[in-house]
This record gives C-alpha cells, structure tokens and sequence, in this order.
C-alpha cells in the first residue's frame, strides 16, 4: 500500500490512498483502501490520514477517521495517531500505520509494525524512516 | 502557512534487499509532491502526484508491484479525499489500469459517486480515455514469486506480508 496526505498553502487538506492489496487474496476481495474513514479520509476541519496494515482490522475500528476523532478531542497528530494504532492492535489484534497531518502543519508517520517507509517536507526539510524510532533529516 | 506533504509506502515486512528502494521511493515521491506545493499547487494535486509516482514504482505494492490475488491476476484499490467539501473518490478491485489513484480522482471530479467497482470502474476509465495497459505490465518477478511461495495449504499470506509482530 502506499498513501499521502498534504496541506496547501491555503490551509486546505488532502489524502489519497493506493494498493494491490493483500498477498494470494481471494478473488474480489476488498480491503480498507477505497472505503472513507478506513484507508483514507480528510477534513479542513481536522486534518487528513492515510493507512496501511491489515485492510479487515484497519475497516473494523475505521482507522482514519478514528485519529480524526481523537483530533477532534483536542490530541496532537501523533497522539491521535498513536493511541488509534494501538487500540486497533488491542481490540482486533491488528498491525499497521498511518500517516497524518493537522491544517496548522503539523504531522505524524506512526505504525505499529516491524516497518513502514514514510517521508515528510516541510519548510525545505526532507524528513524519511523505516524502522521504529528512525527519523532522518536532510535540507530539500 | 508552510505547507507540508507526507508519504507512506506498506506497514509490514521490507526486506532488507528492498529496504533502500523503498526508503528512496518514498523520499523521491515526497519532493516531487512538495514542488508543487512550492509551486502553489494543491493538496489534492500533491497527494495525487505523490502516489502515482509510487504506483509506478515497482518496489511497492500498488500499481506497477501490486501483489497479486490468488489466482495470479492484479486487481487494485484506491481513494482520494479532498478535505475543503470532503468529496471523495474510490476504485476497487480495479485491473489493466496503471494509475488507480488517478482513477479514483475521475470518480470525485466526474461522478456523483463515492466509489465504482471491478468491471464497472474498467468501463468509467474507458468512458474516460484511461488507457489501459496489460497486466503483464503490473506483475513483477517478485510478486510472482511471493505469490507462488504462498499457494500451498500451509502458506500463511498474511503473516508473509505484515510480519509476525510489531
């Protein structure tokens, strides 16, 4: 899966989400990617996710819109995204990741995985990872 | 306002052969996005431009590099979301199309629809000028090779896919 979120200049929000899906799927299986609020969502009002992991868990707790919601409530985008992954992870057992972004720029790449590539620019700095932990920067 | 791009390829296993590739697919894919944000460019055209750049990447599973179905053949999702109206768009279990996302953008700008399927999506992309490709032109010799390691009864595909733990 791969996925994107951004924010203009204007303060607007936006996500788009991709894949192939799952490994030997069955035939005309469909994941959480083109379901609103699973593999995607985005709202000026809020911010914009964008997922990855195990589509059946990810569309069970609605992952997206669920880090939007813990927005709502006043968490950072790294909170939000945070304590969604992991409630996923506690209530179906489920492993992936997000990427996440507030109108004010601010930003997380969370996943609760071994691994998930992700890269940020802001401000003429490229931020990149793969593993937990690693955060990367160079100038654009 | 500064504005800002982030990108992500799959939660899950990267090997570590492919772990460069996909480090440097995401970064390439992010500065495409983030000029035309510099350029005054919108969201929603950075978050498109982003992704069709790692769906034509093979190194992740999406476009060119989809994992394949259990009968070999690729059928792909997608979904684009604009945050100023939250018009949305999305395709699913979409073949022979090299850009899904770029798809799922026509379904939010053309249609009143939240999301077209199979078949149906193949004759919007049609009705729209989509050229479609081969499947041939999708499947990667990995992807072939995944999916043939995970055809016996005892393959676990999505253990093979998202790793065993976090």
């Amino acid at each position: 899966t791969v996925g994107a979120v951004a924010v203009d200049a204007e303060g607007n929000v936006a996500c788009a989400t991709s894949t192939g899906g799952m490994l030997n799927k069955m035939e005309g299986r469909v994941g959480d990617t083109p379901c609103i609020g699973s593999g995607g969502y985005a709202d000026n009002l809020s911010g914009a996710v964008s997922t990855t992991g195990y589509g059946e868990d990810i569309m069970k707790v609605t992952l997206a819109r669920l880090v939007l919601f813990h927005m709502e409530q006043g968490q950072s985008a790294e909170a939000a995204s945070d304590v969604s992954l992991a409630y996923m992870k506690s209530r179906v057992g489920g492993l992936g990741g997000v990427v996440t972004v507030d109108p004010r720029g601010n930003w997380a790449a969370c996943f609760s995985s071994r691994q998930m590539s992700w890269a940020a620019a802001q401000g003429g700095t490229l931020h990149h990872g793969l593993y937990a932990g690693e955060h990367f920067t160079q100038n654009i | 306002m500064l504005p800002l791009v982030v990108v992500h390829g799959g939660a899950g296993h990267v090997p570590k052969e492919r772990s460069e590739n996909s480090a440097m697919g995401v970064c390439s894919a992010t500065q495409a996005a983030y000029r035309i944000l510099q350029d005054g460019g919108s969201s929603m055209d950075a978050v498109v431009e982003a992704v069709t750049r790692l769906e034509n990447n093979p190194f992740f599973n999406a476009g060119c590099g989809s994992v394949l179905n259990v009968k070999g053949d690729v059928e792909m999702d997608a979904i684009v979301m604009d945050g100023r109206t939250l018009a949305s768009g999305a395709v699913s279990a979409v073949r022979n199309i090299a850009n899904p996302v770029q798809l799922a953008r026509l379904v939010m700008d053309k249609t009143s629809h939240a999301c077209l399927t199979a078949e149906g999506a193949s004759q919007f992309a049609r009705s729209m000028g989509v050229v479609e490709v081969p499947q041939e032109s999708l499947i990667t010799e990995y992807a072939r090779m995944r999916w043939r390691n995970n055809l016996e009864p005892s393959a676990n595909p999505v253990e093979c896919q998202m790793g065993k733990m976090g």
